[in-house]
């Protein structure tokens, strides 16, 4: 269960003036264990603010987070480092993979901070799973946009995290590859399940999710189960 | 006119083995002036390997590019430069922001090196009609997935080049905000008589084509006027 309470993140303005940016103002959410969420909105409504926050990876300016019954929004930086490696598989919404890293290395490294055995082959076929036979010795910048994305996603996906946050996993894929991740993401949240949240501007993605939450302007402004 | 012959890319093997990878197969296109072309296909077909090169920032393994009547695969790195600087606009798939100078400064790059009067006055017009009011001062890093997305396409736009390329430009948006750009993209070429050639996995972008290219392992397999 993930409990968001009050949450408020206000940026500085960009320009340096006192003014701030309310990048989220005041969202209350719970999430069951278990549930396919899809976060929808314009650009700029706060959607990867929000991933952030519950990744641990930013601090808010008020309310809390709290996964289980781990109170986010108060702990230290080591241990939202262990809290993630062991519970969080993350995509970002530009990837951030290792440039001096091959695409299996890349897929390896979570894999490697848990040290689990087998972590090659585990790691090779998830990648063939995304298509990316033939590309696992490449680097990044030898790899096309969508190909970066799906080294993202095996990355993320590699340690069947409790809890999958993704940051517009589909962006730079077709449509017949964009299915394949989306079975991918579903069979997790199905038989690991995981509980998936989805950013997304992608809308076949986001029909596929149990309940759709549609942010604007920093702000929660539909919250939708499907039927 | 752009006219593309027997254009060839290969790329060493990411691993450093002796096979290469050929991203574009002998691919022969024409492209009159003023047409909009949307260039489709699975992740790595090579789309962006095309543009890449028709913008001259690759050089091709074999073939040519001809844009009117300068031979782009036999020009040098400064004169690739300048017929950029003067003929081209270009958005990456990966924007390519600076990430020193803001929202604004950004747009105004290309309007320096060509020494236009009243460059701020364009650019924040032009940032105001991408939807980006209030966020004029914001870095890169200060700025949303989808904001930074916008600000590329500005700073591409503002020159009203003869020919725009234009790989994934609606990627990171939502549905309205990628309507803004469609329009955008569509008005230059309307009033402008710019050639587009838009890389997509959008359909809806696509469909607004007057040409859909479709590219597969690197060669061109369907190519269809819209009727
Ligand atoms: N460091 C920062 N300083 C100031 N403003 C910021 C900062 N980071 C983000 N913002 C602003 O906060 C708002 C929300 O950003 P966020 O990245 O969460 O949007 P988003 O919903 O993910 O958008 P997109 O769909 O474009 O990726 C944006 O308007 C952005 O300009
Ligand atoms: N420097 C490189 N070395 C080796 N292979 C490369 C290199 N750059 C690209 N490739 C390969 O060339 C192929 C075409 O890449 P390209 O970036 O043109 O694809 P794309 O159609 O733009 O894909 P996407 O839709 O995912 O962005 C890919 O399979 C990629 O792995
Ligand atoms: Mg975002
Ligand atoms: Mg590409």
């Amino acid at each position: 269960m993930i409990k968001i309470s009050n949450l408020t993140m206000v940026f500085k303005q960009g320009g340096g003036s006192d003014s701030g940016i309310t990048a989220l103002d005041r969202i209350d959410l719970e999430i069951p264990t278990g549930q396919c969420v899809a976060i929808v909105g314009p650009s700029g409504s706060g959607k990867s603010t929000l991933l952030g926050l519950i990744a641990g990876l930013d601090q808010a300016t008020s309310g809390s987070i709290i996964i289980d019954d781990t109170i986010i929004t108060k702990m230290n930086e080591d241990d939202l480092a262990r809290f993630r490696r062991d519970r969080i598989g993350l995509i970002f919404q530009f990837f951030h993979l290792l440039p001096t890293l091959t695409a299996l290395e890349n897929v390896l490294v979570p894999l490697e901070l848990k040290r689990e055995r087998n972590a090659t082959e585990t790691a090779s076929a998830l990648l063939k799973e995304v298509g990316l036979l033939g590309r696992e010795d490449h680097y990044p910048s030898q790899l096309s946009g969508g190909e970066m994305q799906r080294v993202a996603i095996a990355r993320a996906a590699i340690t069947r995290p409790a809890l999958l946050l993704a940051d517009e996993p589909t962006g730079n894929l077709d449509t017949e590859n964009g299915q394949r991740i989306i079975d991918l993401l579903l069979g997790l949240n199905r038989s690991q399940k995981s509980t998936l949240i989805l950013v997304t501007h992608d809308l076949t993605l986001a029909s596929h999710a149990d309940r759709i939450i549609s942010l604007k302007d920093g702000k929660v402004v539909k919250d939708e189960m499907k039927l």
